[in-house]
Formats: C-alpha cells, sequence, structure tokens
C-alpha cells in the first residue's frame, strides 16, 4: 500500500523494527482467492533462507508450479474439494485449478500484510508512491480458498488443518459468512485450533454496516476488524448547468471528456424498469442515454457495472448517487466511462436539478489525488457494527484499520472493475472493505510478534487494541463516515490500530487456551459443542462459576439484565515492560451507570501479574439502550485503554 | 430431494474410537459406510477439528449424527470475500 505505512506511522518507525531475523521468520498465512507471483509485491530481494520451521510447499496446478515461489512467497496451496462437491468441476478456462490469483482479492490482501517495497506503483497514476506491505520482512503463504462461486467451510477448514501444520504465525482470513454459533462456524473452530497452536488470526468484521449487529467473525479468539478511512482522497467534481458544484471521488483515467458541459439524464427517466435509476444491466434506453451523462444511483448491482451499463447503452458518463443507505461516504472504484460517486446530499440536489430544469447539463472535472484530507480516520458506513450478535459481553470489532481506498497489488488475470468486459491490466489496484483492513492487522501482528517471538495471540492483540487511539490529534473523537457524528466502541471497538504505540503497550491482558474453554462453559455449552471447538475432552467444573464477564478481553462489554443493578468484570494485567505504577481511571457517557475499579492503583515488578475488579452499577436504563465509556491504566508514559460498552 | 446430497463436516471425539481400529482413518471410514455406501470422504481433519468432510443426504447425515462418537454432523456453509 502506498499510503498507510506513513498513515500509522511505520515509516518514522523503521528502526523500532527488527530489521533482520526475528522479522523475516514471521509467516503470514493468508485464505483467499490465491496469490499472483509475479506481482512485484513478491519480490524476495534480500531475504535469507526459508525459515526452518515451515513445513509448507507450493503446489502445482493451472500455470502454477513450484517455480513460483520465492524466498517471500514461500507457500501457496488451493483447496477446492468442496467447491467441486457443491458446484462441479472448476472450468479451467474461467478459473485457474491452482494457487494462481485470478480474482486479485487475495493478490491485494496478501501484498497488504507482507508486501515487498515496491518503487514507483500506482493505478493510473492515481494513489502514486512506494508501496509496501505492513511486514515487509514476513514470508506470505497464500492458501487459495475462494473460487468464483464462493468460499466453501469444508475447503476453509482444510486450509485452516494445512496451516496449522505448514507452521504459520498469523493467519489472515478476509472473508465470513452468517452469525453461527461458534460450535457451529467453521472459521471459528479453526481459528481456536490455530489459536492453541500460538497463530494470530485476524478476520474482517464484514461490510454490513452501518446496520447494528451486523458483524462476523465475533469469537473471542479472533481478532475481528473494522474498517476506515485513509487521509487520501480521489477527488473528481460535479460541475451543474445551475452552477452549483458537488464534490466526488473517482479513479477514472481514459478519454478526457469534452471541456462543455453535456447533456445530463436521470437514469430513472431513461428507462422503462421500475427500478430504472438503480442502472441495472439491460434496464437503460439507448435512445435516451446516447450521448449523455448519466445518474445513476447505488444498490444492488456492483458500482463498476453500472458505469459499464451506462457505457454500453452509449453514455458518456456517470454520476453515481448515494442513497441513505450509503450516507456521505464516498467509495472511488476505476469506471470504465467517466464517472464520479457523490454523497447522498449532493445526489439529492443533483436529482432536485435534473427533475426541475428542462435540459440539464453536467462538468466532470478528475482532479487525481489528493492527500492530507481531515478528518481522518474516519470509520467507513461499510464497516460492519456491534453489538456483538452472538456474546455481547464481549465487545466486537476489536479495532479498525485502513480500509477505503486502498492501493496493493492486483492480479494481471482481470481488470481492476474486475468486471469480464474489462480489458484493463494492472499491476495494483484500489479497493475497499474489511477485506483490505484486516490484513493490515495481519501484517502489523506479524510486526508485533516479531518484536516480542515470544508473546501469545492475545497478547499481541491486546497490545494492539489497548494502545489504539479513539480521537484525532485535536482532542476530537474519531467520526463515523455514516452518520458524520462520533463514532462509538460497536463502531470502532478500540479503536484505530496505532502500530507504533503496540510495540510498548506496557501491560497486556493475556488469554490461554483454557480461559476461552472457560468461556465455552459460561456460555453454557454441552460438552460435545466444546468438544467440537476443543477437539479434546473437556469438563465444565461443576462447582466453578463461570462467567464470561471474567474473560481476559481487552474490552468491557457490560450488559444490564435489568434497568437497575451491578455487574462485575474481572481482569488480570501483565506487565511486559519494566516494572512500574498504574493507575485506573474511567470515563463514562452515561450519569445512570457508576463505574468502580478495585484495586485503583497496581504496582508492577517486571513480568508480574496483577488482577482487579470493575463493579458498573446501573440506577436506570438509557433510552438510546445503549451507552458507552473507556476505562485507562496509565503509569504517567503508557497508557492501557480499554473501551466500554454498556447495554440494557 | 430425499436422495439430494450435500456436503457436511462430520466432528467425532477422537477419544471414543472404538479399540477395534487401529487409526481413526479407519474408524472414519467404517463409521461413514455403516450410513451411506457411496460416500467418499472430501478432506479428513486432523489440526483445525477432528474429523472429516463427505456428500451425504439429509437421512444419512441424521443417522452418522446418532453414532457414538460423532460430535456433530454440519452442512456446507458458503462464506464471502469481505
Amino acid at each position: 500500500t502506498t499510503r498507510t505505512p506513513l498513515f500509522l506511522g511505520l515509516d518514522k518507525s523503521s528502526d523500532l523494527f527488527p530489521a533482520s531475523d526475528s522479522s523475516s521468520d514471521v509467516i503470514v498465512g493468508v485464505l483467499d482467492t490465491g496469490v499472483w507471483p509475479e506481482s512485484k509485491s513478491f519480490d524476495d530481494t534480500g531475504l535469507g533462507p526459508v525459515p526452518s520451521t515451515w513445513k509448507g510447499t507450493c503446489e502445482t496446478g493451472t500455470n502454477f508450479t513450484a517455480s513460483n515461489c520465492n524466498r517471500k512467497l514461500i507457500g501457496a496451496r488451493f483447496f477446492a474439494k468442496g467447491y467441486e462437491a457443491m458446484l462441479g468441476p472448476i472450468d479451467v478456462t474461467k478459473e485457474s485449478k491452482s494457487p494462481r490469483d485470478d480474482d486479485g482479492h487475495g493478490t491485494h490482501t496478501a501484498s497488504t500484510a507482507a508486501g515487498s517495497v515496491v518503487t514507483g506503483a500506482s493505478l493510473f497514476g492515481y494513489a502514486q508512491g512506494t508501496a509496501r506491505g505492513m511486514a515487509t520482512r514476513a514470508r506470505i503463504a497464500a492458501y487459495k480458498v475462494c473460487w468464483i462461486g464462493g468460499c466453501f467451510s469444508s475447503d476453509i477448514l482444510a486450509a485452516i488443518d494445512r496451516a496449522i501444520l505448514d507452521h504459520v504465525d498469523v493467519l489472515s482470513m478476509s472473508l465470513g459468512g452468517g452469525s453461527s454459533d461458534y460450535y457451529r462456524d467453521s472459521v471459528a473452530i479453526g481459528s481456536f485450533a490455530a489459536m492453541e497452536k500460538g497463530i494470530l488470526i485476524s478476520c474482517s468484521a464484514g461490510n454490513a454496516g452501518p446496520s447494528p449487529s451486523s458483524l462476523s467473525n465475533v469469537a473471542p479468539w479472533i481478532t475481528t476488524v473494522g474498517a476506515g478511512t485513509l487521509d487520501r482522497d480521489f477527488p473528481a467534481f460535479v460541475s451543474l448547468g445551475n452552477g452549483l458544484n458537488f464534490s466526488g471521488v473517482s479513479l477514472y483515467r481514459g478519454n478526457a471528456l469534452p471541456d462543455s458541459p453535456l447533456p445530463f439524464v436521470y437514469a430513472g427517466n431513461a428507462s422503462n424498469a421500475t427500478n430504472g435509476n438503480l442502472c441495472m444491466v439491460g434496464t437503460l434506453s439507448p435512445e435516451k442515454v446516447a450521448g449523455k451523462i448519466v445518474l445513476c444511483e447505488r444498490g444492488v448491482s456492483a458500482r463498476v457495472q453500472k458505469g459499464a451499463v451506462v457505457k454500453a447503452a452509449g453514455g458518456l458518463g456517470m454520476v453515481l448517487a448515494n442513497t441513505a443507505a450509503n450516507g456521505e461516504e464516498l467509495v472511488a472504484d476505476a469506471h470504465l466511462l467517466p464517472a464520479t460517486a457523490v454523497g447522498e446530499k449532493a445526489g439529492d440536489a443533483v436529482k432536485k436539478y435534473l427533475f426541475t430544469d428542462a435540459k440539464p447539463t453536467v462538468k466532470i472535472d478528475f482532479e487525481g489525488t489528493k492527500v492530507g484530507i481531515q478528518p481522518s480516520p474516519v470509520v467507513a458506513a461499510f464497516s460492519s457494527r456491534g453489538p456483538n450478535g452472538l456474546t455481547q459481553q464481549i465487545l466486537k470489532p476489536d479495532l479498525i484499520a485502513p480500509g477505503v481506498n486502498i492501493l496493493a497489488g492486483w492480479s494481471r488475470a482481470v481488470g481492476p472493475t474486475g468486471l469480464a468486459v474489462d480489458n484493463r491490466r494492472v499491476d495494483f489496484n484500489i479497493i475497499s472493505g474489511t477485506s483490505m483492513s484486516c490484513p493490515h492487522v495481519s501484517g502489523l501482528a506479524a510486526l508485533v510478534k516479531s518484536a516480542h517471538p515470544e508473546w501469545s495471540p492475545a497478547a499481541v492483540r491486546s497490545a494492539l487494541m489497548t494502545t489504539a487511539y479513539t480521537a484525532y490529534k485535536n482532542g476530537q473523537k474519531l467520526q463515523d463516515s455514516a452518520t458524520g457524528k462520533p463514532s462509538t466502541p460497536f463502531d470502532h471497538g478500540s479503536g484505530h490500530v496505532d502500530p507504533v504505540a503496540a510495540l510498548n503497550p506496557g501491560l497486556v491482558y493475556d488469554l490461554t487456551p483454557e480461559d476461552y474453554l472457560g468461556f465455552l462453559c459460561a456460555l453454557n455449552y454441552t460438552e460435545g459443542e466444546i468438544q467440537s471447538v476443543a477437539r479434546r475432552n473437556f469438563k465444565c467444573d461443576a462447582g466453578k462459576a463461570y462467567s464470561v464477564t471474567d474473560l481476559n478481553y481487552p474490552s468491557f462489554g457490560v450488559v444490564f439484565e435489568s434497568s437497575t443493578g451491578a455487574v462485575k468484570h474481572t481482569r488480570t494485567l501483565t506487565n511486559v515492560g519494566p516494572a512500574a505504577t498504574f493507575k485506573a481511571s474511567v470515563t463514562s457517557d452515561s450519569p445512570l451507570v457508576k463505574v468502580s475499579i478495585v484495586p485503583q492503583v497496581l504496582s508492577f515488578k517486571e513480568g508480574e501479574k496483577k488482577s482487579y475488579t470493575v463493579t458498573f452499577t446501573s440506577s436506570g436504563a438509557s433510552p438510546h439502550g445503549n451507552a458507552f465509556g473507556r476505562l485507562e491504566w496509565t503509569d504517567g508514559k503508557t497508557v492501557v485503554g480499554s473501551p466500554i460498552s454498556i447495554s440494557w | 430431494s430425499a436422495n439430494k446430497k450435500t456436503t457436511y463436516i462430520v466432528h467425532v471425539a477422537k477419544s471414543q474410537m472404538p479399540e477395534s481400529f487401529e487409526h481413526h482413518a479407519e474408524w472414519y471410514a467404517s463409521s461413514l459406510k455403516s450410513v451411506s455406501e457411496s460416500a467418499e470422504m472430501l478432506y479428513t481433519y486432523e489440526n483445525a477439528i477432528h474429523g472429516y468432510s463427505t456428500r451425504l443426504t439429509e437421512e444419512e447425515a441424521r443417522l452418522l449424527e446418532a453414532q457414538d462418537g460423532v460430535l456433530a454432523v454440519l452442512p456446507e456453509t458458503k462464506y464471502e470475500l469481505h
């Protein structure tokens, strides 16, 4: 990626991260659509021999052999038995029955996590710069589990099974499905086994935001990653014939539009279909569209496909307007024709003009790449939101990372839009999603792991979470793109990742596999259900009072069963810094909840563990049903922060 | 539709393998054959779970789930890229 290293402070802090063996010994496994091995992001220049712990291999298949791997891309496997059993044999004229990535998504995520440094990267000149993954020296193992028809659980489980055996250190999974209970969710079950082997699992939170309770991958042993924006934009302005101007975004590069304004038409008035405004395939009337710029609205079909539909109907350009579902969030696309995306408010104003002017006209001006956009980060509207639909006491997402307009490596088997009609080929593409934020965290976790190889996956996650930030440098709270208002822990979890701070978190909330088994006992799982997850006999102690509030999680999901009462959460902090004394402080946005911490001061020797209890007392339910707060431990230098969500 | 097969993931309690079997793979195969003559294993899992995936009818899946040592027989799920 070309901007995120700077945005995350990695450019100034190269001295803080190990440059040699320990960082290059870390292996990031990526379960995705495979890999385009010829991408410069997988160049292995300067890397030493493959780590001796590595047990993986590069599998041979369609247009892919072991010689496609090197000291950067050290593993590449594919898993298609489940896919073929469901949908029939793979058509190798359409997709490679091999680790080769025909889609681009897997190359993008792998290169984001751990791609090598590539100078002069850009998409048609947009986002130009030096591209690199988060952990440039880490090794990559690609496990292809997603195909044209989707990603099937039997293949995903097979890939996790193999990745554990291969000895990856971090598993990155930018996929999800539904919200079934932990013991029925293959990603959750496979991740549990991986976690037991010391593998950190980073998963995307999902793109079902801003609807509440829209999260995927919420198991407490998974790091769940939401998405935020960067301080970069790709403006493309809309100038209407009535003199009004609106700001949009675009990654279009190609034949320019004439300097003079062009006729403008609302798609809904250029179609006989009831949903003509959506510019679905075959719905636009060429005679009403030809030679004009068309206003289409977001929804149902892919944004880039709407552009292709306008182009096929003879349109010269497109203005793509958000609806209430997307608000003001702008996602840039490499459209096949001159096009720009505008927010809901601008879209409404443009429509008003189109409905009232007899001969509407428009101009689109493409401005290229702009950096330094503030405020940033802003929580992406599409980023899935809490509360956790399975266990509300586990606050998810865990944190957010860059996931909007991210440039990273791409497959040359497909154009940047992914459309069949897109014959353009690029080495880098700019796309958005929690799929993009997840590998950022995977790579950053690899960096932390390389600096602290002895840390458990929970300790690494705790470091990333407790050092995440929730306010801009000017002190204002992080914003939510969906509302334009301050975001909450249901949107950003612990906050935006700060990898430099995560290297020295001071204290961590550690967890063992046994702790998670106690959590499953607290959920009243049957012995069989626990065994399905844990793969061994585990009997909950009938004499022990298990509680989900005692899971040593770095955040607090407080749930009051009635409007009044008290809820206790117990936590244990491990000092991973020098001896120090930490003091607790807490803030809450609800006067209805009192929070007390016992003890309020903890003095640690090096490596020492200390426990504390937080009691939340409610004197009445908030009219919103939720409230939020933050608990911090600080020794005056290091702040160990935990978000609090309170629900009635 | 009763004969329609779909993929299932079979979770097994490895510790409950009868002594008559030397290797769990033999046990899995025997157990599977007892409910379906034609079913074949897609994958055998060693690390992520204990068990295997296979194609079964709904009835076969129900019969398999009732067997000793079988913890769960879960239908294949489709996941999507984010």
